[in-house]
């Protein structure tokens, strides 16, 4: 409301500079009209998305679950350019607001998003931008980490959406029903993924075995990852006890990453790939969303095997920057047409070592365009 | 934007002799809100 108000004593204040003339009068309506009509509109697509949104749940509820449906919609966002869509949203979230209207912008966005304002580290007029106030971090103790030492945390704040064991050919996990990608893909072929072919397995159980007696030779962060293994992901199968969990973050959300365990990250992979939006509707709409889209892949080990975590951009949220590597810079303009360029990859020093982190310690964050 | 989580977890001898029973059970449900910190599974010795 005092945003109006000083709209209104702004624009009758340029009317009587002018002279308080007709056309002058005139144009005085068009700048509260649009900003009227703006604002409807958002209001009209924030009712529809959280109607939506209420289907959505109170299906899920009943037990329903979603097949994939390819519509026209996703395959017109095939031509529209996302990445340039999503770096303009990052420049124009990234204006420097004045500071009294922080506090409305911060609130406003807060209230449509579900956000907690309480967890702010900082009060609302110290961050300068929506960009900055997006990826916020929060006050001393807001996330206890369950410290049960045979339990693994979540590294994010979200929803989840799916989660399960790896079982089968192919390592495959469900996009929606219908639909599923390999896992593999999403990780990179190079990937360090414990798969066995499937003639080996007769000799998975004894292999596991020997595998464990070395491993409680050596400490768990100094096996090597020199000789990765070579393997066919069509008649590969995951070796047993490989699991994933799927997390959706809304716009709302809390957007650092954390560590979900004690681990030690041995390489980085950075796709560039596309930029789709990853909500409800698009995952049941447009094919190989998450290997599809650009993503940072952080791959080490923990002491129980294996781990990765695979962080995917979106259209609005398209850059990922890691505390661990501050110099990586994602969404960056394309050079090539083609999408699928091979993944640009970091081994971290010390070799067969890696990057250790805690379990909770920060490492990465989604950021605004 | 989406966080994928890919991990090794500890499975029982039952297991391994083909029982769909595993070591470690994941705590969350499809559609749950969850925070940093918050288990995602746990597993016994």
């Amino acid at each position: 409301t005092s945003f109006f108000k000083k709209l209104q004593t702004t624009t009758r204040a340029r009317t009587s500079f002018n002279g308080g003339t007709g056309p002058s009068r005139g144009d005085s309506f068009l700048v509260p009209g649009a900003t009227a009509a703006t604002l409807l509109m958002l209001g009209v697509l924030h009712a529809r998305r959280l109607y939506d949104d209420k289907k959505v749940e109170e299906a899920r509820e009943k037990g329903i679950e979603f097949e994939f449906q390819p519509d026209v919609k996703a395959s017109f966002l095939r031509l529209l350019p996302l990445r340039s869509i999503s770096r303009c949203w990052g420049f124009l979230t990234g204006v420097e607001l004045p500071v009294w209207l922080r506090p409305y912008a911060y609130r406003a966005w807060a209230r449509a998003f579900h956000s907690n304002l309480e967890e702010a580290a900082l009060p609302l007029d110290e961050y300068a931008s929506l960009r900055h106030f997006f990826v916020r971090s929060l006050k001393e103790g807001s996330r206890p980490i369950d410290s049960d030492p045979r339990c693994l945390v979540s590294p994010v704040d979200g929803t989840i959406l799916r989660f399960g064991e790896l079982k089968g050919a192919g390592a495959m996990i469900e996009q929606v029903k219908g639909f599923s990608y390999s896992v593999s893909s999403l990780l990179g072929a190079s990937s360090c993924l414990p798969m066995i072919a499937q003639g080996d397995m007769q000799e998975e159980v004894s292999e596991q075995e020997s595998t464990v007696k070395e491993k409680s030779k050596k400490s768990w962060w100094s096996i090597s990852l020199a000789s990765p293994k070579v393997w066919d992901p069509v008649s590969a199968r995951p070796m047993k006890g490989l699991f994933y969990c799927v997390i959706y973050l809304k716009p709302g959300d809390y957007h650092r990453i954390h560590s979900p365990a004690d681990w030690s990250i041995l390489v980085r992979r950075h796709f560039s790939g596309r930029l789709f939006p990853v909500n409800e509707r698009a995952a049941r709409t447009i094919k190989n969303l998450y290997v599809e889209n650009e993503r940072v892949v952080l791959e080490g080990l923990w002491q129980e095997g294996f781990m990765a975590m695979a962080a995917v951009g979106a259209t609005n949220i398209g850059s990922i920057e890691l505390s661990i590597e501050p110099e990586l810079q994602t969404n960056r303009p394309r050079k090539k047409l083609l999408p699928s360029e091979p993944p640009e990859e970091r081994l971290y020093e010390p070799e067969g070592v890696g990057m250790m982190l805690k379990k909770g310690d920060e490492v990465a964050a989604f950021n605004m365009g | 934007s989406t966080v994928v989580l890919v991990f090794q977890a500890p499975i029982s001898k039952s297991v391994e002799l083909g029982n769909s029973s595993s070591e470690f059970e994941f705590s969350i449900k499809r559609g749950d809100r969850i925070r940093v910190g918050e288990a995602l599974g746990r597993w016994h010795d």
